[in-house]
């Protein structure tokens, strides 16, 4: 369904016999509803489409087709602009990588630590799974049982203190010849307060090499904010959106990325421990718009 | 005088970034603005009288009209009458994945248990990993009787079982988990479809987070096709959620929100209020 907005809107464009700042504008306005329909933050679609909107009426005297291209590249290098391009990440294999996962209740953090997991293993590092979340009934056996469908072990101490989880686990992890770990934490949202500082706490003390911030891919308006308030609190150096595998586009990732000023590293389309790609801003953007 | 398009164009344009920006969903806000619009034009107003204070109230009494559309649910009414013929009332909750079911759940029973009803809990998410031992853990913390069979098992035949047992030991109320899932995952609507026929729950729930942009839109109208559902709990409005959600939600599917999620404790729901909503949006 969105796949027309963009085309169509396109169509409509060249197949106006002379483009001018009306059938401009309508396009803009066109591209408007299919990014806010996608769930990108509203400032944002209002700052991009301005923006496109004046390269446009200023370039408009070029022939349907090219004024066609140029249409779709505008659209696309705006967003490559806020989301990135491919980014990978490849941690060395000869001294120990801390992979922190932070973000909102219900994203899908510990699903995704596993996938993880499973996806350095298969590039040949020794990975160790940390469950630090000491709130979620079930988080610890949630994250064992996934640990164990990909042979990764899974660190955990029935114990009240977080912080002291993740590095008595990095400790231990370590003392048994890992390279990469990947620390899985409770929930939490922008107005829980101690539980910011608990994640404040806990990335002060076992100094992450990478934080990731799981966003679920259905979020809405309240990207922005969320994302920021985390950006705020710890050094959120990449995104996954989950859920993809849904009707959701993902604008909101779209938007965190703005927030935060990092990119989308992975993509989770899935529930299974193999639905993880690396992040393709081709389809994502394509995704958004269609 | 007497309002032109050109007059409301300007209010209006704010208005459409306002709920939008308040997390209503696009196709609502849509709906929103064309009602008032269509009311507005045309319209007489005395020189006095402040525009923006009109549209205000026309936006007031559209909002309430799309919140008094369904038909309003006293789930504790429904329930008595069934406990005084002693029989027990089963609830389904069913919703995509980690929209937090579960955990209502747990919150229901604890305003049921308050209200002086027995509940059992039916563990019918046999797949996701560590969800048998989250609501035990649930059970365990609230000293409910759980049924519950391994991973893997016919979760349609444990919330039947579960529902025969209430009956035999006279449990007031069944409470049904459900795996989350997508909606566009047909077999696994199919299985949902099935576990609802062969449970035949008295009530079932869509549990939707408040957090959601769009999609929420697209979730209930799937899930009410496929599967039919009666209310909506809405979660995660402690996230400090503008609220739009509970208007998109209801919009689309005429359906009422009986209670939001306010937290991750027992205690963190509360009765949905549209009038509290509609304040909380239109400040
Ligand atoms: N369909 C789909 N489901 C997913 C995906 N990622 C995670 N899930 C599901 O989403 C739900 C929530 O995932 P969790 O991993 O428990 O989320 P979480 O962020 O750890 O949740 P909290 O620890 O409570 O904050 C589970 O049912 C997962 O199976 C995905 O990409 N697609
Ligand atoms: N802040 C907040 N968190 C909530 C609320 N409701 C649920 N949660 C959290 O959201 C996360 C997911 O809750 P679950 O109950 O596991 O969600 P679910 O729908 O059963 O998830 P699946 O079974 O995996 O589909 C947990 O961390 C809950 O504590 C709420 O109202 N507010
Ligand atoms: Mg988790
Ligand atoms: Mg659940």
């Amino acid at each position: 369904r969105v796949k027309e907005g963009l085309q169509a809107a396109i169509r409509k464009l060249i197949e106006k016999d002379v483009v001018d700042e009306a059938a401009i504008k309508e396009f803009v306005r066109d591209i408007q509803r299919e990014l806010l329909q996608a769930d990108v933050n509203v400032k944002i679609v209002f700052d991009l489409s301005k923006s496109i909107e004046s390269k446009l009426l200023t370039e408009r005297t070029k022939s349907g087709v090219s004024l066609k291209e140029r249409a779709i590249t505008l659209l696309y290098d705006e967003m490559v602009k806020i989301m990135g391009n491919e980014a990978k990440i490849e941690p060395p294999q000869d001294k120990l990588y801390v992979i922190l996962l932070v973000g909102i209740q219900g994203s899908g953090k510990t699903t995704f630590a596993a996938k993880l997991a499973k996806y350095f293993t298969k590039k040949g590092y020794k990975v160790g799974l940390i469950c630090a979340d000491i709130y979620r009934p079930g988080a610890y056996e949630q994250l064992k049982t996934l640990g164990d469908s990909v042979s990764t072990e899974v660190f955990w101490e029935k114990i009240n203190d977080a912080v002291k989880i993740a590095n008595d686990g990095k400790g231990y992890f370590v003392s048994k010849g890992k390279n990469l770990i990947i620390v899985d934490t409770a929930g939490r949202h922008k107005e829980e307060r101690s539980l910011l500082d608990e994640m404040r706490r806990m990335e002060e003390s076992i100094s992450p090499d990478l934080t990731l911030l799981v966003i679920d891919g259905t979020i809405g308006q309240q990207a922005y904010n969320q994302a920021l308030a985390f950006a705020k609190t710890t050094k959120v150096g990449g995104l996954v959106v989950t859920k993809l595998d849904g009707t959701a586009k993902g604008g909101g990732a779209l938007t965190a990325a703005a927030a935060t000023g990092s990119k989308i590293l992975f993509v989770s389309n899935g529930e299974r421990v193999d639905d993880i790609e690396e992040f393709s801003p081709t389809r994502f953007a394509g995704r958004i718009l269609g | 005088k007497t309002l032109t398009e050109q007059d409301i164009s300007e209010p209006i344009q704010q208005l459409e970034v306002n709920l939008l920006e308040s997390e209503v969903a696009y196709e609502a806000v849509q709906y929103i603005i064309s009602s008032i619009s269509s009311k507005l034009v045309g319209q007489k107003i005395s020189r006095t009288e402040d525009k923006n204070k009109f549209i205000l109230n026309l936006l007031r009494e559209t909002l309430l009209n799309i919140f008094s559309h369904p038909t309003q649910l006293d789930i504790f009414q429904e329930i008595q009458k069934k406990v005084e013929n002693k029989i027990p009332y089963s609830i389904m909750f069913l919703g995509i994945n980690g929209t937090g079911k579960t955990t209502t759940i747990a919150k229901m029973s604890r305003l049921l248990a308050k209200k002086g009803y027995s509940v059992i809990l039916a563990a019918s998410d046999t797949y996701r990993a560590g969800a048998i031992e989250q609501l035990e853990t649930h059970s365990q913390n609230l000293g409910l009787k759980i049924l519950k069979q391994k991973y893997g098992s016919d979760p349609a035949a444990v919330a039947r079982d579960a529902k025969n047992y209430a009956t035999l030991h006279n449990y007031h109320v069944v409470l049904i988990d459900t795996a989350g899932r997508i909606q566009t995952s047909k077999n696994l609507m199919e299985e949902l479809a099935k576990i609802k026929r062969v449970s035949a729950p008295d009530l079932t729930i869509f549990v939707g987070d408040s957090l959601a942009g769009n999609d929420l839109v697209l979730q209930a109208r799937e899930f009410l096709k496929t599967v039919g559902f009666d209310a909506i709990i809405l979660t995660k409005m402690d996230a400090d959620a503008k609220g739009g959600a509970s208007i998109s939600v209801v919009y689309a599917t005429g359906k009422p929100i009986i209670y939001i999620g306010t937290g991750q404790g027992y205690d963190d729901i509360q009765n949905f209020d549209a009038e509290w909503l509609i304040n909380k949006l239109l400040s």
